[in-house]
C-alpha cells in the first residue's frame, strides 16, 4: 500500500489488496467506476507526456483514498521489457494496448475467487465493454461500425451503446463509462464517490480485521 | 455493504472469461 510517511494509514490501496482483504471479486459498479477513473488518470498522464505502460496485473493499479485511480508506475512488470521509447522519449506502447491491460485486469477482478470451470454472468453492457477494451471481440461483420467517440456528441444514446464495436481511446472507455449511467454528466463525480468509497470500506475492514487479530 | 451478488454459470469455451485466458 502506498502509505503515509509517518507510518499512519496508506492513502492509495492496490486493487489486489482490495480483492485479499475482501476475498471477492469487485462488483460491476465498482469495475464501471475502476475503468472510467484509471481512464481519467491516464488521459492525464499522456497529457503529461508521461511514458506508456501495461498493467502487468491487479497490484499496479492503486486505488487512492480521494477516489482517483492510477497505474503503478513501472507497471510493466519484471516479465516484460521497457517499452521502447521514441523522441522525447515518449513510450511507443500504445494506447489501445495499456487499454487491452486494463480491461484483462478488471475482468479478473470481477472473475476474483472464481472456478476455471466457472463463469460469472455479466451484464451485457459491461462485458461489452471489457470485450471491447480486451479486444476480444469476435469479428461477425454485423457489429461493424464502430464507436466513434468523436464531438458530435451522443444524439442517440441507445444507438451508440448498440454501435460499440471498437475502442481506440481511452475517452472511448471513459464514454461508454457515462453513457451507463442515467446521467452522464454526472459521471466524473458519480464514478469517483464509488472509488473513494471502495477505499474507505477497505480501510474500515482492514482496521476490523486488525483489530480482530 | 458495496457489495452485490453475482450468477455463476459453467464456463463456456465461447465466453468471455476463455477469450481473456487465451490473452494472457
Amino acid at each position: 500500500a502506498a502509505g503515509g510517511e509517518d507510518g499512519g494509514p496508506p492513502d492509495a490501496l492496490s486493487l489486489e489488496e482490495i480483492l485479499r482483504l475482501y476475498n471477492q471479486p469487485i462488483n460491476e459498479e465498482q469495475a464501471w467506476a475502476v475503468c472510467y477513473q484509471c481512464c481519467g488518470s491516464l488521459r492525464a498522464a499522456d497529457a503529461r507526456r508521461r511514458p506508456r505502460r501495461r498493467a502487468a496485473s491487479a497490484a499496479h493499479i492503486r486505488v487512492w483514498r480521494d477516489g482517483t485511480v492510477t497505474l503503478a508506475p513501472g507497471a510493466g512488470g519484471a516479465e516484460e521489457p521497457p517499452p521502447a521509447t521514441g523522441k522525447l522519449g515518449y513510450s511507443q506502447c500504445t494506447e489501445t494496448e495499456v487499454i487491452e491491460s486494463l480491461g484483462i485486469i478488471i475482468y479478473k477482478a470481477l472473475d476474483y475467487g472464481l472456478k476455471e470451470n466457472e463463469e460469472r454472468e455479466l451484464s451485457p453492457p459491461l462485458e461489452q465493454l471489457i470485450d471491447h477494451m480486451a479486444n476480444t471481440v469476435e469479428a461477425d461483420g454485423s457489429n461493424d461500425e464502430g464507436y466513434e467517440a468523436a464531438d458530435e456528441g451522443m444524439e442517440d444514446e441507445d444507438e451508440d451503446r448498440r454501435k460499440v464495436s471498437a475502442i481506440r481511446s481511452y475517452r472511448d472507455v471513459m464514454k461508454l463509462c457515462a453513457a451507463h449511467l442515467p446521467t452522464e454528466s454526472e459521471a466524473p463525480n458519480h464514478y469517483q464517490a464509488v472509488c473513494r468509497a471502495l477505499f474507505a470500506e477497505t480501510m474500515e475492514l482492514h482496521t476490523f480485521l486488525t483489530k480482530i487479530k | 455493504k458495496g457489495k452485490s451478488l453475482y450468477k455463476i454459470k459453467p464456463r463456456h469455451d465461447s465466453g468471455i472469461k476463455a477469450k481473456i485466458s487465451m490473452k494472457t
